[in-house]
Formats: C-alpha cells, structure tokens, sequence
C-alpha cells in the first residue's frame, strides 16, 4: 500500500472571541484510490476514529459519520483559533502486491495522517499544542512566580546576579526575572511537544 | 489564511 495525505486547515484572523465556548466543528474527508474519487473505506474510518493519537496535536474526535456520497464527515473540537480542517486521503497499490494486509493497511495509513499532522504542527506550534502540554502549561504561571519571588527575595547579592545572569538580564527586579522566566518555561514546552 | 500540511507513506 501507499498513501498519500494533505490536509489543509485554515486560522480564523479573529482571536477576540477566542476564549469563549468551544464549539464542535466539521473536518471534510475525501478520499481517493488510484486517482479516483471513492467511498471511504472501513478500514480508514476506523482508522480515523481510534487509531490516529489527535490528542498528541490538540484535536479531540466527537463523530465519524460518512454521507451517501462517501465522504467522511469528522465532528472534532480543538483550539479556538482553527477554523476549518479538509483531509484529503490517496491510497494506491505497487503492482507487486499480491496479499492485502488490512492491520498493514491500518498502519501505514495511521502513520501517514500522523505525518502529514506533524508537517502541520512543526509550521504552527501553537495551532497543534498536544492536550498534555496545554496541562504542562498550566503551570507555567505559579512556577514562574515561585521561582522569580526566590530569587528576587533572597538576601545573597551574588545568588542574584548568579541567577540573572543564566537569565540573561541586567537587572534582578522581580517582574523582569518572572517575565524571562514564563517565556523560557513556554518555549522549553513548545519546543518538546514538537518533537 | 490557509496552511498545508503533507505527507506520504509506503510499504
């Protein structure tokens, strides 16, 4: 088997309202076998619906339905800022291939969406942000704060200047070395989730 | 504004 994945997604512009409620939204899925638009297959739903790890890229599946023209329809929640998502789906055979391996199958085209997911992510960070980062991040603030008030609090001048220092600052105030802080502990998160 | 992400995968 090959397979062959695109998705396009699009980011809505306007962020104001994004901290209201999240709203379940629809993600399109065609697919194509040897060029040709078909039904989805069984097995590629399945796939979609309990294979393919979304929360290790922020998205949560509420719905797998296919309509009488065979395409795939996938309720899904995730951030506010994502808008629409449309999956297009190409499976083709080499001519050599004589037995079909469905658990193959399911495999190839798990890793395959996960791929494309992950192309998607190492672009937009921030659109992608795994469901146990988003906890990590939680965090972020009162360790940030607990660290900042240690430093700024202690009595040791050289501690200070020490810590300032690794930070990269000039000064030993509390909000600067809070600040650096929060966005180092934002990018060490960031930066492992795309890994 | 739109973004791709893509990927291909054989046996």
């Amino acid at each position: 088997w090959f397979f062959e994945v695109c998705f396009a997604v699009t980011e809505s512009l306007n962020t104001t309202n994004s901290s209201t409620k999240i709203e379940p939204k629809q993600m399109k899925v065609l697919f194509f076998e040897d060029c040709v638009c078909a039904t989805i297959t069984s097995t590629i739903l399945q796939t979609l619906n309990s294979k393919v790890s979304w929360d290790r890229f922020g998205l949560s599946i509420k719905d797998v339905q296919v309509t009488d023209t065979g395409i795939a329809l996938i309720e899904w929640e995730g951030p506010a800022q994502l808008e629409s998502i449309l999956l297009v789906l190409h499976r083709y055979r080499s001519s050599q291939t004589m037995l079909q391996s469905w658990s193959r199958e399911t495999q190839l085209c798990k890793r395959c969406i996960e791929d494309a997911l992950n192309d998607l992510k190492q672009q937009n960070p921030h659109l992608f942000c795994s469901h146990s980062s988003k906890e990590l991040q939680r965090y972020v603030p009162d360790l940030s704060c607990c660290l900042s008030k240690l430093i700024s609090s202690s009595s040791d001048i050289e501690f200070k200047d020490s810590c300032a220092q690794i930070l990269g600052l000039q000064s030993t105030d509390y909000n600067d070395i809070r600040s650096s802080i929060t966005t180092r502990l934002l990018q060490v998160i960031e930066d492992l989730d795309k890994q | 504004s739109i973004k791709i992400g893509k990927a291909f995968s054989g046996s």
